[in-house]
This record gives C-alpha cells, sequence and structure tokens, in this order.
C-alpha cells in the first residue's frame, strides 16, 4: 500500500520538480519502488528524467481528461525503480476542461488509487498555482511536501499556501497532513537565507527536514542532459544532499 | 497615450515580479509616469513595493470581477512617479469566475484602456500560468516582455511561451509584439548561464536586451523592505542594471 505525497507550493521556480524528481530518485536508488506523477504543463519533471516530451503517448492529460489507464501511461526511466506519468502542453487545457466536471476535485484521486498499490511511494509534481489542477494533486495526497526557497517571496508566501492546504482538507481530503518542509536553494554566505531558515524553522518547527538542500551549480545542470542529479554526478553536494533527504524522509516514514 | 506592457513567462521564478517592480521604479526614477498591475493572487509586486496586501481595498480582482473603477484601484507608492493596482488573494478565483463570462479574455484590456492616458507606462506583472488571467494580460498589451532565467527549465519553457504568445495574436490581439527578452538572474561563473545566453541569442536575436541582468543578492533583500532596488541601495550592481534596462527600453521606444 504506497503512499502518496503531493509537492506543492504556488510561487513559482521554488524547487519542486527539482525536489520532486531527485527525491524520488534517490529512493529509488535506496531499492524503493517510486513513481513520478507530472502535473505541470511545462513537463519539467518528464524532461528532467530523460523523457522527451514530444513523444509522450499517454500524459497526465490523458489520464485526467480522456479516462485513459493510468496503468498504461505509467513509463520506466533511466533510474532503476523510478517510473514516470509524463506530461505535456495539453495539460494546459485541463483546467478549463474540469471546471463544469461533477466532483472536478476527485479526478487525480481515481487516478491515484489505481496505482497505490504497485509502488511504495508516489510523488504529484505540481504547477505553480492554487487552481482545479493543484486542488486536484492536494486531495489525491496522504501528505504534502513543500519546498520553501530560502528568499523572501517564497517566504511570504506560506501563509496563503497554508490557507489553501486547510481548505483542502477541511472541503475535501480529511486525512491531508503536512510530509515536511524543505529548505532549499540555501546559500549560506545571504544574511536573508539565514533569515528565511530561523523564521520557517519558527514556524514550522520539527515539519521542517533537517536536512537543507543548499544551491549547487550540477543541480541546475543535470536536467539539461535529462537526469536526476544522484545519476549525473553520484559525488556533488546536490547528490548528498538528496540522498540525506531520502533517508531523512524514510526515518520519518519508519521505513528503513 | 501611455505603452502597455505585459510581463510574463509561464516558468515560475524567472523574475517576473522583480523585473515589473524594478524596471518600473527606474523608469519613474527617469521622470516616466509608470503604472504597475500586479495581476498574481501572490501579490509579490504589491508587497514588493511596500503596499500591506491585507489593507488593500480596491484589488485588480475588484476591477476584473466586481466592475470597480479602477481610477480608484490607483495607489501612489514611496517611489515617485510610481503607483500601482494592488493584488491580493481573491484573484484566485478570478479563473474560474471569468471562465463563463462573454469576452472572458478582454476584461484587463477594457481596464487598461481606462488608465492608458493617465500614464507613460503601464505594466502587468502576471502568474506564473497559462490561464485566463495570464491571457488577459497578454490581451490588453500592446507588447510582452519575457523575463528568462539562465537556467535549463526556464529555456525549455519558451516554446510554450512563443506558442502562447502566437495563440493570442491571432485570436485575440493582432498587434502583439514581443518588447523584449531578458536574461535575469545571470552568475557569469556557471557554464550552464553561458550556454543559456548563447541559445537565447540566437533564437530572438535582437529581440534580447543587450542589458543583463546579473544575480545579486541586494536584488532578493530589497523585497524584504518593501523597496525597488533603486530605492533600497543605489550604488549596487542590481541597481545598474536595472537602470541600464530601463535607459535601454526608452531608447527601443524613441523616447529619450
Ligand atoms: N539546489 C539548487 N541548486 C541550484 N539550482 C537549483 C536548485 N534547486 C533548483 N534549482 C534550479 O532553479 C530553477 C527552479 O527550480 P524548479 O524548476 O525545480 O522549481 P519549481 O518550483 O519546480 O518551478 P515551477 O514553479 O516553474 O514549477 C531550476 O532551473 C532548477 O534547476
Ligand atoms: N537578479 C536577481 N538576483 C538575485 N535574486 C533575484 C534576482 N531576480 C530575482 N531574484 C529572486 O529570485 C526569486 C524569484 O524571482 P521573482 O519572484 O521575481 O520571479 P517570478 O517569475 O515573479 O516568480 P513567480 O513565477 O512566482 O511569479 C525571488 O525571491 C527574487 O527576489
Ligand atoms: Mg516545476
Ligand atoms: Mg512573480
Amino acid at each position: 500500500m504506497g503512499k502518496v505525497i503531493a509537492i506543492a507550493n504556488q510561487k513559482g521556480g521554488v524547487g519542486k520538480t527539482t525536489t520532486a524528481i531527485n527525491l524520488a530518485a534517490c529512493l529509488a536508488v535506496l531499492e524503493k519502488k517510486v513513481l513520478l506523477i507530472d502535473s505541470d504543463p511545462q513537463a519539467n519533471s518528464t524532461s528532467g528524467v530523460g523523457i522527451d516530451v514530444n513523444m509522450v503517448e499517454l500524459s497526465t492529460y490523458d489520464c485526467m481528461v480522456n479516462g485513459a489507464n493510468p496503468k498504461k501511461a505509467v513509463l520506466p526511466t533511466d533510474t532503476p525503480n523510478l517510473f514516470i506519468i509524463p506530461s505535456n502542453i495539453d495539460l494546459v487545457s485541463a483546467e478549463l476542461q474540469l471546471v463544469n466536471l461533477e466532483r472536478r476535485e476527485f479526478v487525480m484521486k481515481n487516478i491515484v488509487e489505481q496505482l497505490r498499490n504497485d509502488f511504495d511511494y508516489i510523488f504529484i509534481d505540481s504547477l505553480p498555482s492554487l487552481g482545479i489542477v493543484t486542488v486536484n494533486a492536494l486531495t489525491a495526497a496522504d501528505t504534502v511536501l513543500v519546498p520553501v526557497q530560502c528568499e523572501f517571496f517564497s517566504l511570504d508566501g506560506l501563509g496563503l499556501l497554508q490557507n489553501t492546504i486547510n481548505g483542502v482538507k477541511q472541503r475535501l481530503n480529511p486525512e491531508l497532513e503536512i510530509e515536511g518542509i524543505l529548505l532549499s536553494m540555501y546559500d549560506g554566505r545571504l544574511r536573508l537565507a539565514n533569515l528565511v531558515v530561523s523564521e520557517v524553522r519558527e514556524m514550522f518547527k520539527e515539519k521542517v527536514y533537517d536536512t537543507i538542500i543548499h544551491r549547487n551549480s550540477k543541480i541546475g545542470e543535470a536536467p539539461n542532459i535529462g537526469q536526476p542529479i544522484v545519476m549525473y554526478d553520484a559525488t556533488s553536494k546536490g547528490t548528498i544532499n538528496f540522498l540525506n533527504l531520502a533517508k531523512e524522509f524514510l526515518t520519518r516514514n519508519n521505513d528503513n
């Protein structure tokens, strides 16, 4: 019985995709069977694991809007134990097509329930928005992992995100909990970064991972080759950060 | 007769808000009368110029959905000649409320046409999405300024954005042109950044500004105090970059 984790934050560019790809890949390297569902029309998770977005036959959109069989949409990746349901541009129109649907917030949940027993962990990479597609991810999830960039606007947006999570928990998904708050793109030389770290630890206390993901050029380069950091450069600081995160994630889930 | 410029890129965290605030503020310092319209529910432009989001009476949402008078929504900021129509969380629901509206893509255009003669330049800061609120900004605009972060995913997303701009130009706004492509958050030590610069200059040729905005810690700090960089630290590299951009912008508009 796999666990479903949405990776969400409506603030753009805070490391949602980078966390989705690299945490999933590190768990796969630690022998867990992991599925990544890309629910962003930008399809960065898809291209970041080396899948050609233009060659995608069945996408998240097809599962959500055209009723395609999600088991058929699952693709293997170059990383053993890591699988993905890819995304593409079609997902842009999902927001409009779901609006007038009965139980429109539960479409992703119906997909995930068909896959849950095939994986140890299922991660849903969501787009920077509070719209229907993101609400679908939060409704389908057991927990939500929130990457927070160590910058002012990212900190500023946490209140908004907390409201959305509470709203989904009250109306759609009473079981929804916070999996963890991940401090990302940290640069220790910046005063602001250290300010954000202490504010976030103050706000969210033990929910904040001990592991911090430091800004690291190899993390930015890896998607260019379509590989997670652990496959791109096993000795880089980025790989060490994400392996530590994967181990901490497993410890918090009593799974190591 | 003021010019209307949308600042757009569906990729999150590429510097849309940072460009909107700082280019608008530098033009204001160069004696242009400038309006910033914040059309992102995160309201980063609003808080970035020092307006308390919780004290906002009339917002972009009120103008778009409740028919409020946009002239009444315009607020002065601490920067002389710089004005703003603030945003707040209400804008999250605008996407759903506009869906079934007649001529739903032209709502922002109706607002802008009432204000155009009061300003030299009107900038619309948009959210990281290709949904109705962003399409409204592109339909209302004369041109679109596209910040591109010097990273892989940002480069990868340019094709998607080009499609959206072409779609809006064909269906909704035949006059829409590219104002310019701005390379942002540039760190010359990174191999990837230099790769992105040469690819973008190859793709968009003379549309790319000569001015590049370098990564600079003061740019990230300024919003924490609710000030544009030119007011926060007039001697910083960030201020010099944005003043150069403002001058280049005026030259390209035969306005200096
Ligand atoms: N720790 C890091 N070190 C260096 N670069 C990073 C790091 N984390 C993320 N990046 C880079 O920063 C950019 C933003 O990260 P990413 O795309 O993962 O954020 P996102 O939240 O998924 O964005 P969006 O809101 O558009 O979905 C990317 O170009 C990514 O490669
Ligand atoms: N040149 C720069 N140097 C340093 N930090 C920067 C620079 N440009 C932007 N930033 C910081 O990077 C983060 C992302 O920038 P910004 O919020 O302007 O992007 P955006 O495209 O508006 O994001 P969103 O997609 O969420 O609207 C912010 O915390 C900002 O302060
Ligand atoms: Mg992403
Ligand atoms: Mg922004």
